[in-house]
């Protein structure tokens, strides 16, 4: 998957590191002390539809499709999240008790063309 | 927005805004709370570090994140500090507060309740009620979760498994635990012998699991 750059605008994965501080956050948020909050943006032109992130096999098959079809613009693909991992967060709720949970699928990893 | 003159790398300031606002939506909703908490009191650092130890040393498995059977359930570690209500010199009153949401459905894999206990001599016997609602205690409105012969003397740190406390233990808003320590009318009594200063606060650490009942999991 590739990670944006000034000179790309293809789907890629846009990097953005909260910090709890920043957000005065800090003083419930045990650990960590902040999060990448990455999304994905970028184009998907037909020939990259399905492409990194996926199965290359996928990205075969939905290749083949459009050839075979003539597939003109019509539908198109979406620059999407295709490989996520989740956070582990130690917080105080509202008694001052101690939480720890692992919050699934909360940061982007891999970005991909639908 | 005025473009931030101090790190031409970082995004403009009105991205940079947005970006934290949906950091703050996005990890209020994952957590299912409806704002930021407002803690009701500082916890001592000093407690806060050692309760995290003893959740580490207690064998804690990494608390799961979303995998095969357990896709429904969300797995918890709780770290819960108690207030301690000295009403009565035989025996104290432990209150803890939960914030889980009524109708969650919880299931208790593990809790134990940690005393700094000074024991002046062996062969005491330690008892642990759980109280009724509203934390009556009076006659036989409470349930004995268990007993143990403190057979060595001295200070410190000592666990108690509260596993036979109902599953609903953790469910309700408030609990009262009470101890008793028999004292053989010496008229030592139980506060002499738990610690129960800001520093020593006994603490209750438990690993749940929770099961949202509309919580449905997207199946790709």
């Amino acid at each position: 998957s590739l990670r944006c750059s000034q000179n790309s605008n293809l789907c890629c994965r846009k990097d953005y590191y909260v910090d709890f501080r920043d957000i005065g956050w800090n003083d419930w948020i045990i650990k960590p002390e902040g999060y990448q909050i990455n999304y994905c943006m970028g184009q998907c032109p037909l020939h990259v539809a399905g492409s990194p992130g996926m199965a290359s096999s996928f990205h075969t098959a939905v290749f083949n499709l459009v050839k075979a079809n003539n597939v003109q613009a019509s539908g198109h693909s979406c620059c999407v999240p295709t490989r996520r991992r989740p956070l582990s967060i130690l917080y105080f709720d509202r008694n001052s008790n101690i939480v720890k949970t692992d919050i699934p699928d909360m940061i982007v990893d891999a970005c991909g063309c639908s | 927005a005025a473009a931030e003159p101090r790190c031409p790398s970082c995004p403009a300031g009105a991205e940079r805004r947005l970006l934290e606002e949906v950091a703050k939506k996005q990890l209020l909703e994952k957590l299912r709370l409806r704002d930021r908490p407002r803690l009701a009191h500082a916890v001592p650092r000093a407690a806060v570090a050692r309760a995290l130890r003893r959740l580490q040393a207690g064998g804690v498995h990494r608390s799961p994140g979303v995998t095969g059977e357990e896709e429904e359930e969300q797995g918890y570690e709780i770290i819960s500090f108690a207030e301690t209500d000295l009403t009565s010199p035989s025996s104290l009153g432990l209150q803890f507060q939960f914030s889980q949401a009524q109708d969650q459905d919880i299931r208790i894999l593990q809790a134990q309740l940690w005393l700094y206990l000074r024991v002046p001599r062996a062969n005491l016997t330690l008892r642990m009620f759980l109280a009724g609602e509203g934390g009556a205690v009076a006659g036989g409105n409470r349930t004995l979760l268990g007993e143990r012969r403190l057979s060595t003397t001295g200070s410190g740190w000592r666990s108690f498994s509260l596993l036979s406390a109902p599953q609903s233990f953790l469910g309700g808003q408030s609990r009262t635990l009470q101890l008793e320590l028999e004292s053989r009318g010496d008229g030592r009594d139980v506060t002499a012998q738990v610690n129960a200063s800001r520093s020593h606060q006994p603490f209750l650490v438990a690993k749940v699991k929770v099961k949202e009942p509309e919580h449905h999991v997207a199946k790709r």
